[in-house]
C-alpha cells in the first residue's frame, strides 16, 4: 500500500507539470516610453511604446497550441535524446501590429509613418 | 593645438574621449595620450572606432531640430489621431492607401500686398519647399496645400477667393510633361467663423516634379479675396491678409519599402476573409472598435448562415 500511495503520489505530482506548466512561452507585457530614450524630443507621437515580447519554455508538443512546423518538434527530441549541442526551440513572436509614428525631421517637417513588425502579437515555438 | 595634419582629431572624437560615455571604456584623455596613441584615432580599435561613430550619430540627434509651425503641428497631431489607435496602431481604413504622409513648411516667400477697394484684396506669395526628406520609395497618392487661419480674425460674412497658383520650373527645357498645365486659376468661397485649414489639392501639378526627384518645388500662388456684403468695405484692413498664414505643403505618400507598413496587404486579406478580423482576445485591440466590429461582424455571420 505504501509503494502504491508512493506511486500515485509521484505519478499526480508528473502530470502536475502538464496541467500547470511553469514558465510557458507565452507573450510578455512591455512598455516604455521615448522620454525615457531621450526620443521625445523628435518622436511626437506616440508617447508611449508597447513592443511586447515571448518568453518562456517550449514543450514538446508543440504544433497544437504553438503552431510550430513538424520540424520544431524533431528538432526538440534531437535535443533531448541524440545530441544537446543541438539548440532547443525558442519562444519566439509569430505575429505582429504595425506602429503609426509622428517625427520632426531634420529640417523641420513633420512625418506621420507607419511602420510594419513593430508589436509582438502572439508567440510561436521555433 | 595639434602641431600637425596627422594630429588632428574630429572634434566628436575629442569629446568621446574627454568625456568618457558609460557605455564605453574608460580611456584617459587625450592629451595625455603618447603622440603615437594621438595620432591614431585610426589605430584605436575596430570596436571602439565603432562606438565613436555611434556615438557621432547619436550625438547629431540629440542636435535641436528646427522647430515646426504650431499650427502645422495642430494639423498632424489631428491627422495622427484620426489614424492611430491610442496605442498607436493604424487603423485599417478603406478610404486611405497611404502609409505616409509628410508637412512641408516654405523655405522662403515673398508676399506683395496690392490693395484695390473695387477690385479686393490682393495676396501674393512665393512659395519654395525643399523635398529631400522624400525618399524614392515614396510614391506620390495626393498632395495638398494646407491654409489655416488665425482665430483672432473672425468675419460673419462668407468670402469668395479667386487663387491663381502657377508652378515655376526655373529650367523650362527640363519639363518631362511640358503638356501638363503649370498653372490654374479657381475660386473658394467659406467662412471664416466655420472653417479653420483649407486644402487645396495640387497633386497634378506636383505629380511630374516629384516622380523625376525634383527637390524643390517653386510655386507662386495669389489669391484676391472679397466679402460677400457689398456694403462692407474692409473695415477691417488687412485683416484676411494677417489671418491667411502661409501654407505648408502635405504630401500623402505610399512608401514600399519594406519596413513600412502597407495596408492594402490587410485589406485585400480581409477581402478574401470577411469573417476575419483582428483577434479579439488582442491587448492591443482598441475595446471600442472591437465592441462596435462585434456587432457587425455578428449580423454579418448570421446573414451569411442564412
Amino acid at each position: 500500500d505504501d509503494v502504491k500511495e508512493s506511486l500515485a503520489y509521484n505519478m499526480s505530482e508528473y502530470f502536475k507539470q502538464f496541467l500547470f506548466p511553469q514558465n510557458e512561452c507565452e507573450l510578455h507585457n512591455f512598455r516604455l516610453s521615448f522620454s525615457q530614450l531621450k526620443w521625445d524630443k523628435w518622436i511626437i507621437a506616440p508617447h508611449r511604446y508597447s513592443p511586447q515580447y515571448c518568453k518562456g519554455d517550449c514543450p514538446r508538443v508543440v504544433g497544437h497550441r504553438y503552431g510550430s512546423p513538424v520540424h520544431t518538434m524533431v528538432q526538440n527530441i534531437i535535443y533531448e535524446k541524440l545530441d544537446s549541442s543541438v539548440p532547443k526551440p525558442s519562444c519566439i513572436p509569430a505575429e505582429y501590429s504595425p506602429l503609426s509614428v509622428l517625427t520632426i525631421e531634420p529640417d523641420g517637417s513633420i512625418a506621420y509613418k507607419e511602420y510594419e513588425d513593430m508589436i509582438a502579437t502572439k508567440c510561436t515555438c521555433r | 593645438s595639434p602641431s600637425s595634419k596627422d594630429d588632428v582629431v574630429p572634434d566628436e572624437t575629442l569629446e568621446l574621449l574627454l568625456v568618457p560615455d558609460n557605455k564605453l571604456p574608460e580611456l584617459p584623455p587625450l592629451l595625455l595620450l603618447p603622440p603615437g596613441m594621438r595620432h591614431g584615432y585610426t589605430l584605436l580599435p575596430p570596436l571602439l572606432k565603432v562606438l565613436s561613430d555611434q556615438r557621432h550619430q547619436h550625438w547629431e540627434s540629440e542636435v535641436p531640430r528646427l522647430q515646426p509651425d504650431s499650427r502645422a503641428l495642430r494639423y498632424m497631431k489631428r491627422l495622427y489621431k484620426m489614424s492611430a489607435t491610442k496605442e498607436g496602431i493604424p487603423k485599417v481604413k478603406r478610404s486611405h492607401l497611404y502609409n505616409t504622409v509628410r508637412l512641408f513648411t516654405p523655405h522662403a516667400e515673398c508676399k506683395y500686398h496690392h490693395r484695390n477697394e473695387m477690385k479686393g484684396d490682393l495676396h501674393s506669395v512665393d512659395l519654395l519647399f525643399n523635398l529631400d526628406r522624400v525618399t524614392a520609395l515614396e510614391h506620390l497618392l495626393k498632395s495638398v496645400l494646407l491654409y489655416s487661419f488665425d482665430r483672432s480674425v473672425s468675419s460673419s460674412f462668407p468670402i469668395t477667393c479667386m487663387c491663381h497658383l502657377v508652378v515655376k520650373e526655373n529650367d523650362p527645357s527640363s519639363q518631362v510633361c511640358p503638356s501638363v498645365p503649370q498653372s490654374i486659376t479657381f475660386n473658394l468661397r467659406f467662412e471664416l467663423t466655420r472653417r479653420k485649414w483649407v486644402e487645396i489639392d495640387v497633386t497634378s501639378f506636383l505629380q511630374p516634379l516629384i516622380t523625376t526627384n525634383k527637390r524643390n518645388v517653386h510655386m507662386a500662388v495669389n489669391f484676391t479675396c472679397l466679402k460677400d456684403d457689398q456694403h462692407q468695405n474692409f473695415k477691417q484692413e488687412g485683416s484676411f491678409n494677417t489671418a491667411l498664414v502661409l501654407p505648408s505643403l502635405i504630401l500623402y505618400l505610399n512608401d514600399t519599402s519594406k519596413q513600412a507598413y502597407h495596408r492594402w496587404n490587410v485589406l485585400r486579406f480581409q477581402k478574401r476573409n470577411p469573417v476575419w478580423s483582428r483577434p479579439r482576445n488582442s491587448p492591443l485591440a482598441d475595446p471600442a472598435e472591437d465592441a462596435g466590429r462585434d456587432d457587425t461582424e455578428g449580423k454579418r455571420a448570421s446573414r451569411h448562415r442564412r
